[in-house]
């Protein structure tokens, strides 16, 4: 099954 | 102090348009650059970037770097009132807590005021990297919004896969399956209203996603006629459309993996 993945876990914070 | 003017306020209405369903509260970050803000989701699965230069707008002023926190839901109510030839003034104090948006008629026979009261957001922005995608394919943004629209019939999650031929959209559920295939083509007579599909392709990229937050995207296609889709494997992907020519929308999307 494919699960969604969250953006705040490619980009890390600025 | 915080002023600017934008002639075509048509831009403002349709932004807000554009985001307003997929975030709450956001906070505009006023420099004397222009305008741009950055939000994610409630779920934290998807990102929208907005950018307005400072030349973009026929007057523009910002003494100090402020961020306006406010309310879309609220702020797309008032510019809702926006006539399609109106342009609309933004004012704020030094502190932000108080949002001025004034429109006026074309002719100047019409101006009315709103004030908004500025919230105090407390969000994180993210560091996004400039990235040289595998495959970007431009295409109708009219055309990507009803391949979402048709394709969310079958199932919830499209796999979108770009290869020297063209780009696919496939889908499957309970009914069955739905795939949309589009090949390059050129544009009609040059016309800029219809345009035709491009992809550039390094690398071909497979990729799925939530039909869901692609189709809040399309809700800022009365923005422009085409649309930007940027591609890697295993990175979100980048839907972008142009603000006239003083900036863009960017949405970003957490892509689904295999668990």
């Amino acid at each position: 099954a494919k699960v969604q993945t969250k953006i705040d876990a490619f980009y890390l914070g600025a | 102090m915080f002023e600017a003017r934008l002639p075509q306020g048509d831009l403002l209405k349709k932004i807000l348009e554009a985001v307003k369903d997929l975030v709450t509260d956001a906070n505009f970050d006023c420099s004397s650059t222009g305008i741009s803000l950055q939000a994610m989701d409630s779920s934290h699965v998807s990102l929208v970037s907005l950018l307005m230069r400072a030349d973009g707008f026929d007057h523009f002023r910002c003494d100090r770097n402020i961020s306006i926190g406010l309310n879309l839901l609220a702020m797309s109510k008032v510019v809702r009132c926006v006539g399609n030839n109106d342009a609309v003034t933004m004012k704020a104090d030094d502190n932000g807590d108080l949002v001025t948006l004034m429109f006026e008629s074309q002719d100047g026979s019409k101006v009315s005021d709103w004030q908004l009261r500025g919230l105090d957001i407390d969000s994180e922005r993210l560091g996004i990297p400039s990235t040289d995608y595998s495959s970007v394919v431009t295409m109708p943004s009219a055309e990507f919004a009803r391949i979402c629209r048709d394709l969310s019939v079958i199932g919830d999650t499209v796999v979108i896969t770009t290869t020297k031929e063209g780009v696919t959209f496939a889908s499957k559920g309970e009914l069955g399956t739905g795939k949309i295939a589009l090949r390059q083509s050129a544009a009609i007579d040059d016309d800029a209203d219809s345009p035709g599909v491009s992809i550039e392709l390094q690398e071909p990229v497979s990729q799925s996603f939530a039909l869901r937050y692609l189709s809040f995207f399309t809700k800022a296609t009365p923005l422009a006629p085409t649309v930007t889709i940027s591609m890697s494997n295993g990175v979100p992907l980048v839907v972008e459309y142009p603000v006239g020519d003083m900036g863009h929308i960017r949405f970003y999307l957490a892509p689904k993996v295999e668990d």
